[in-house]
């Protein structure tokens, strides 16, 4: 057999130091690249929303300038006379708007934490928000876990949906808590 | 050098008074109201004069922009998006300077004033980041530079009227700068210009917009400046973190045009293979395996699939690259084309391992970019000889000719690293459904056939393993070629010593075989 | 093995590799609702 680099010996060699070396995996057995952020099965081009070389997401879409009137931006003078933003002011549409569209931001944590105040749980493994419907006590009720009809807000279709459920206590999330060193914005 | 006294100070005064006038709210829609106020400034202090003062006032303007941000930077206390807000409320308004001056440069028909300024602008704020880069050394900070560029970029690619005339040019202008900046030449600004040339509106504008597919060439020699810089990472497979990092962004960008842009990776796949490394296989099976978006592809895993069937089988691929001119010096392309016609002269054959080997190149002994073209020159006279006769590609009909002369001579004569690119070259080639896969193809297998000793063998088997074994995705081509090559029992495969040579080497081959059958 | 050349590019790309550019210097600046990254729980939507 070929008894150097460019022969099956040579290729066997590479993959058994790839198993040892986590320098050599990018290059050996190569990367999933279904895991690099991008939706390869999307029916819309990619480079649209492409965020970065080195995000694993695509773009929000607040996050991309759209050539609009310069009357449309937020100047920064008008920004003074607008109202600061209050989440306790606001309904729950919106503050479900603001969780949903603000992945990996302080806005998203925000209105979680705005939402607890409220009554609502997020469901760690359902990824859903929950909450009692008015005037319906749980059928049964332990120290675990409770069945009952619960309101859901169900994002696809945007609203408010009644289930009946068993929640179990240990599967919702505790209060949310803002960091503390915030990157303080001088513009917010 | 040589700034006239005073020009620093004026120029400071300037600056700064245009910084509070485009952040006043009496600027106007787009600052146009600051703008024509600022140029009469710009005129009283004769900044406007000569061409060379306005060569100066950029320079000079660039360099202070450059120095409040690294001092920004350099501000301990305050929050990374604190310092970019610090940064941005000076670089954006300097950004918007240059436009208006580039949009209203020349009565508004006068294309030419406005790009030779553009050029002039973009040369300057290059020659203070090149030399900034060199000064500074790992002290170098892309921020201030990469927000100059895709503002302005952004700027001047907003729908108005006055750029509709001169994107084109606008683009080239870009090119030419990120080029002049390609990460070989600023190393320390790769991650911040692999950003820039990645962008949605740059990226948008390059292979969609741009009527006639007019920027896809400049696009492919960026992508090529890109791998150029990380291929002696990539060649030596010991990348650092950072080196990983620019590595997986690349595998992201190219993913982007494998889904949105299969055609440009196709009709310049020759040369992009040309500079990955050899044993840079997941890169380059993802260019591989672009096909143009309206071929369906047969399941190559279809038993007793007809390749010789397909439709698209008998057409040749899109080339928009001149590899023909790769093939020096001109007297070895008279030589071979010699030798192609009329099988003379003989010692063109035994000269061939000679011409291919090079000196100067790190890493290897050979020309792969001439083995490269040499092999699609070969194929594609050999496709034609093929067609000239009313045949087409098979088993039979490639076999005693010139070009399979060449072809076996290389598989015979070239050491194993020879043979290993020259087989590399030819897999190069199995792509989607079309006759250069199709021959090249049958090319593989003939040479598997034919091999008067098994380290041939062995190495085509090498050649095609290594490509199946990483992660998606695969040409198509490719995986035709090993399914045939372990399916047909002409070929004998499984008996070979290479294939039993350790358990993960069957293993491999018995599960690929699985999935075949 | 990498020449000078390779090594001060390594050199250089290891040291920007400590300040990446953020995809927020890619797009103007937000007056009213700036980007303000931070890390939220895995379980929470990310697209």
């Amino acid at each position: 057999m070929v008894n150097d680099q460019f022969g099956m010996v040579g290729l066997l060699t590479f993959i058994r130091a790839a198993e040892t070396d986590p320098n050599l995996v990018a290059l050996a057995p190569g990367i999933d690249l279904t895991t690099l952020g991008l939706n390869l099965n999307s029916p819309e081009n990619l480079y649209s929303t492409f965020q970065s070389p080195w995000a694993d997401s695509p773009c929000r879409p607040q996050d991309i300038d759209f050539h609009v009137h310069s009357e449309y931006l937020t100047n920064i003078f008008i920004r003074e006379k607008l109202a600061p933003i209050k989440l306790n002011r606001y309904g729950e549409d919106l503050l479900f708007f603001l969780f949903y569209m603000n992945n990996g931001d302080v806005l998203q944590l925000a209105a979680a934490v705005e939402l607890y105040n409220r009554d609502w749980r997020y469901h760690k493994e359902d990824r859903v928000w929950i909450t009692r419907a008015p005037g319906m006590d749980p059928s049964i009720k332990t120290n675990s876990y409770e069945k009952g009809t619960y309101y859901f807000w169900d994002a696809p279709s945007w609203r408010k949906v009644a289930k009946e459920f068993l929640l179990e206590y240990d599967k919702l999330e505790d209060r949310p808590h803002l960091p503390h060193t915030l990157h303080h914005n001088p513009n917010q | 050098f040589d700034d006239p006294p005073g020009l620093h100070e004026k120029t400071e005064f300037l600056l700064r008074e245009w910084v509070n006038m485009y952040h006043s709210p009496a600027a106007g829609r787009d600052s146009t109201k600051a703008f024509s106020m600022f140029v009469g400034q710009m005129h009283q202090q004769g900044i406007l004069k000569t061409d060379d003062l306005i060569t100066r006032f950029f320079r000079l303007s660039t360099e202070m922009c450059v120095d409040l941000c690294y001092r920004a930077l350099n501000e301990q206390t305050h929050s990374p998006t604190l310092i970019r807000a610090k940064c941005f409320h000076t670089l954006d308004a300097f950004v918007r300077l240059i436009s208006l001056l580039v949009k209203h440069s020349g009565d508004s028909t006068n294309s030419v004033t406005k790009i030779n300024l553009l050029n002039k602008v973009l040369g300057i704020v290059a020659g203070v980041l090149l030399q900034d880069h060199e000064v500074r050394n790992t002290e170098f900070q892309q921020l201030p530079y990469h927000r100059i560029f895709i503002m302005l970029f952004i700027e001047l690619n907003a729908p108005e009227q006055v750029l509709d005339g001169i994107n084109f040019q606008i683009l080239t202008a870009f090119c030419n700068t990120f080029h002049i900046l390609r990460p070989r030449k600023a190393p320390g600004f790769a991650y911040a210009w692999l950003e820039l040339i990645s962008h949605r509106v740059f990226i948008g504008r390059m292979l969609a917009i741009t009527p006639q597919q007019r920027g896809w060439g400049m696009y492919a020699q960026l992508l090529i400046d890109l791998i150029k810089f990380l291929s002696p990472f990539l060649r030596n497979a010991d990348l650092t973190k950072a080196a990983q990092l620019l590595y997986k962004g690349t595998l992201r960008v190219l993913l982007v045009l494998l889904h949105d842009f299969p055609e440009f990776l196709c009709d310049y796949h020759y040369l992009f293979c040309d500079v990955i490394p050899p044993n840079c296989i997941q890169m380059r099976n993802l260019i591989l395996s672009a096909f143009p978006r309206n071929m369906r592809l047969p399941d190559p895993f279809t038993p007793n699939l007809k390749v010789d069937m397909l439709s698209d089988i008998t057409h040749p691929p899109r080339i928009v690259t001149n590899f023909t001119n790769m093939i020096q010096p001109a007297s070895f392309k008279k030589d071979l084309d010699s030798y192609l016609k009329s099988r003379a002269p003989v010692t063109f054959l035994s000269d061939l391992r000679s011409n291919l080997q090079v000196s100067n190149e790190p890493g290897t002994r050979y020309s792969i970019p001439l083995i490269n073209a040499l092999v699609l020159y070969v194929g594609t006279q050999a496709i034609t000889y093929i067609h000239s006769k009313g045949q087409t590609p098979s088993m039979s009909t490639i076999a005693h000719s010139s070009h399979m002369d060449i072809f076996q001579n290389l598989a015979v004569d070239l050491d194993t690293e020879g043979r290993y690119l020259f087989l590399n070259a030819i897999a190069n080639q199995l792509r989607y459904p079309n006759s250069h896969t199709h021959y090249f193809s049958c090319t593989l297998l003939y040479l598997f056939a034919e091999a008067n000793t098994e380290a041939i063998q062995e190495q085509i088997t090498r050649v095609l393993l290594e490509r199946l074994i990483v992660n998606r995705p695969h040409p198509w081509g490719l995986l035709i070629t090993f399914i045939e090559l372990i399916k047909n029992p002409s070929f004998n495969f499984w008996n070979h010593e290479f294939v039993h040579c350790a358990p993960e080497i069957h293993k491999l081959f018995e599960s690929v075989a699985r999935s075949c059958t | 093995p990498l020449n000078k050349e390779h090594l001060y590019h390594l050199a250089m790309l290891d040291s920007s590799y400590h300040h990446l550019p953020h995809p927020s210097d890619s797009e103007r600046l937000r007056h009213y609702l700036p980007r303000n990254p931070c890390p939220t729980a895995a379980y929470y939507p990310q697209l």
